[in-house]
């Protein structure tokens, strides 16, 4: 695992997070459960938790975006770069987008929302590109069953290092 | 009839490509250094495990193409 340059991370546990808007490949329902369950991947080896908020500013704000969306990384159509994530920070800091060109889906068709919101989540929270292939953090996309998923060693490793173990 | 593309021609929007993507995603962090293509292939080829060669060949290409996340592989 890597982590940013300087490790940048959060100085708190209780983060917030808001989704702004929808893709049409998807219900919003499934949306929201996939980004939920995206969280869960870190908050269950961390002290992490994470709390949806509707108004006012959230520590990860969630949009859908395609092309140049007003952040200098534009997106790329369908395929290639599915999405991205800013480090820990004020601001943009923490803040996902997923690209809008993709088709997003809930099963290994296409691009599985949940699969790749974990591995953004990842970036929010700090952790960089690992070079450990079946790593979450890994950056080329692969489809794994996501009922059956499960946080590599090295991915749980790089989290700890920054926010520590989960208080049993 | 049009002429038929030169096969460098399309070896030459090859290497553009995989420059393009290398900027993207293999930033050059040192402003001192300008290291030279083949050197930022080998990069590459480390961080994903591939045969280290700084030449374009299929195996890179096709690592090149695969759908991905955003951020580069070398943080700057």
């Amino acid at each position: 695992y890597r982590t940013f340059p300087g490790n940048p991370r959060w100085k708190k546990t209780h983060l917030t997070y808001k989704i702004v808007n929808y893709t049409p490949d998807l219900s919003q329902k499934k949306v929201d459960d996939a980004i939920r369950r995206a969280f869960m991947v870190w908050s269950d080896v961390t002290p992490l938790k994470f709390q949806r908020v509707f108004k006012g500013p959230a520590d990860i704000v969630i949009q859908f975006a395609r092309g140049e969306h007003g952040d200098g990384y534009p997106f790329d159509g369908r395929g290639n770069t599915l999405a991205h994530a800013f480090a820990p920070g004020e601001g943009i800091g923490g803040d996902a987008h997923f690209d809008e060109d993709e088709r997003w889906s809930e099963s290994n068709r296409e691009v599985n929302l949940f699969l790749v919101a974990a591995h953004e989540f990842g970036h929010s929270l700090g952790l960089a590109h690992s070079n450990v292939r079946g790593a979450l953090m890994y950056p080329l996309y692969s489809y794994v069953n996501p009922a059956t998923f499960r946080l590599s060693e090295d991915d749980r490793r790089g989290i700890q290092k920054l926010y520590g173990r989960k208080s049993s | 009839f049009p002429a038929q593309g030169k096969p460098e021609s399309q070896s030459n929007t090859d290497l553009e490509n995989a420059k393009e993507y290398l900027d993207k995603f293999f930033p050059i962090l040192t402003k001192t250094q300008s290291p030279s293509l083949e050197e930022r292939i080998k990069e590459m080829q480390r961080f994903f495990h591939l045969v280290v060669t700084g030449k374009l060949n299929a195996e890179t290409e096709e690592t090149m193409k695969q759908p991905r996340c955003g951020v580069p592989d070398i943080a700057d």
